[in-house]
């Protein structure tokens, strides 16, 4: 399984259609301070199920949608997409290609579907269980967070071992 | 359930001194349980020596150590239970080059497990990578997208 | 005592103002007290617009943009209160190319009141310097320094 | 007033006396992780008199003196050196050059001095009062501790106020 790609429209500052193309191997996500890199991490971890507002430095849940700038008005709603390639089965279900899609309103409603078919949150929840993508595992480190897998008390190094477990 | 984990962990632990030593050239470094006795507790001590220098408690590492210690546990537990995808933003900012470089190559073993999405500013990171994205408020506020080439980066990093 | 901090406050508040629309080329930084009406214990909000962007709450900001607003408060207090000499540890760690070479050059405009110790990885930051220290440990272990040239920085960090 | 000199001599990994001269102006400290960058930064922070442990990434007070290597024998004491042009008589004191020691010996015994005369470490604190200088000031910011001007709650954000003030 890899990441193929991810649509990203109305999340945080990406106000437009936005698509990521990704390959195996090694891809690297340059730019300027403020330019919106570190909310691609957050559109991934929020897609995939992410419900602690904290994590996404947001004060609300609608905080991610694209609030507006001095010439672009706010937009509704909010919606990504992961494409992953699941050839290898790695999540068992039969297709070829799982695309998990997230949505938010400004209402608060929310919507989630894989490969378009509506489902409820813990259907993704599910979905990613045991392959280690979990949210409280290792697979997204957050910026600055690197060290902390060292400086948190002992006791609390603990769930990236039972992650890994 | 017990079994489970301290299997697990010993495999870690094992995978740790390995990588430690590979990233550091040398040293030394290990994982234990605080509560041995009591397994599905515990707490997780580190213990490190830097090629040459003596065993020391962790706080007394600099910063560049410490992000770079963390690194080696990552890669540690990425080598026993990988993820079929890592996203890793700016784990090399208290890097010095040197130490960047040898992240950026060390990252290049996992590909045949893991894919890696790496948010840096750091230019040994970046040529490290198969694909580049550079991200952009051209319009103030917007994000947009533009697909770079390793010699973009200087022109870009500029304006 | 009352009148004395908010008479400093109020200063710094204002150069608050100017530092931030210069080092940002643009933009509003204002500080205010939450609680107005008690001097001497209320907190200090921080209210920033970047150029072109909404005005938001502080969390929302990049880590990057974190950084260079806390450089902009410190620069907006020793413009009011100057210290004789100044200690940055890493203080550029967070920011891209383009805004380490504005941070440089904006110290330069503090030299006539403040002294000041930079430590860093970042080229812009040594090039601003006027006598460049290296500290390294050809003796593992032990701690030695070397005067450098701004030319030296080349060969230094590659090995 | 300005930094002419800091002399340094078994604190941290500092264990040959080492002599850093300054000028007016921007002088950049560069190297390698863990070479002794920051070790610079703590021992000026300690001989202006800094008493907590926890600033000085230390367990206890000891580990500020250099603890030996696998080819070195650890070394009794540090002692630390700041000579501080007064040609401005920003010290009140009647001297063109200040030079404040501190001494820490593995027994405990500490030695505080101003100009080679021995004091408590009550002068010291005193002799930085009202220049800005004090610990709690601006005018040491540690290694990841930029941000935490802004990250802190409201009320916290009060120290560098006060010290402003
Ligand atoms: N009492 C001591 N005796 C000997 N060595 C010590 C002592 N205390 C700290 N050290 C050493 O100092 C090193 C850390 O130095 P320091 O934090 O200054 O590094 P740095 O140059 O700032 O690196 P970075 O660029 O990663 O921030 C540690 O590796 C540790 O071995
Ligand atoms: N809901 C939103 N609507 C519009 N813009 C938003 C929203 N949420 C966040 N932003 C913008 O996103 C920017 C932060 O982006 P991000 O954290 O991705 O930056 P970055 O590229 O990671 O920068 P750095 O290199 O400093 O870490 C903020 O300046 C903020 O204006
Ligand atoms: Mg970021
Ligand atoms: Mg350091």
């Amino acid at each position: 399984m890899f990441l193929k790609r991810i649509e990203i429209q109305g999340f945080k500052s990406f106000a437009d259609k936005t698509v990521l193309e990704f390959e195996q191997g090694v891809t690297s996500i340059v730019g300027p301070n403020g330019s919106g890199k570190s909310n691609i991490a957050d559109a991934i971890r929020w897609v995939m199920g992410e419900m602690s507002i904290k994590s996404l430095r947001g004060a609300s849940m609608q905080d991610v949608i694209f609030a507006g700038t001095q010439t672009r008005k706010p937009v509704n709603f909010a919606e990504v997409s992961l494409v992953l390639d699941n050839s290898n089965k790695t999540f068992p279900i039969d297709f070829e290609e799982v695309i998990v899609t997230r949505r938010v309103f400004r209402s608060g409603e929310s919507v989630y579907m894989i490969n378009r078919a509506s489902c409820r949150l813990k259907d993704i929840h599910e979905l990613f269980m045991d392959t280690g993508l979990g949210r409280d595992g290792y697979s997204i480190i957050g910026q600055g967070n690197v060290s902390q897998i060292l400086s948190t008390k002992s006791e609390d190094r603990r769930s990236i071992f039972e992650e890994a477990a | 359930m017990e079994e489970h984990f301290s299997n697990q962990f010993s495999k870690i632990n094992k995978s740790f001194a390995e990588v430690f030593s590979e990233l550091f050239g040398g040293g030394r470094g290990r994982l234990y349980l605080s509560e041995p006795d009591n397994i599905l507790e515990s707490g997780i001590e580190i213990e490190v020596q830097m090629p040459g220098k003596g065993l020391q408690n962790i706080d007394l590492y600099s910063g560049g150590e410490k992000s770079f210690i963390a690194i080696a546990l990552l890669f540690a537990i990425l080598k026993v239970k990988p993820t079929p995808f890592c996203i890793l933003d700016e784990i090399d900012a208290a890097l010095d080059d040197v130490n960047v470089s040898r992240f950026a190559s060390y990252l290049r073993n996992y590909l045949s497990m893991t894919q890696f999405i790496v948010i840096t500013h750091r230019r040994g990171t970046m040529e490290a990578s198969n694909i580049l994205y550079g991200v952009t408020m051209q319009e103030k506020g917007v994000s947009k997208l533009l697909s770079l080439h390793i010699d973009d980066i200087k022109d870009e990093m500029a304006n």
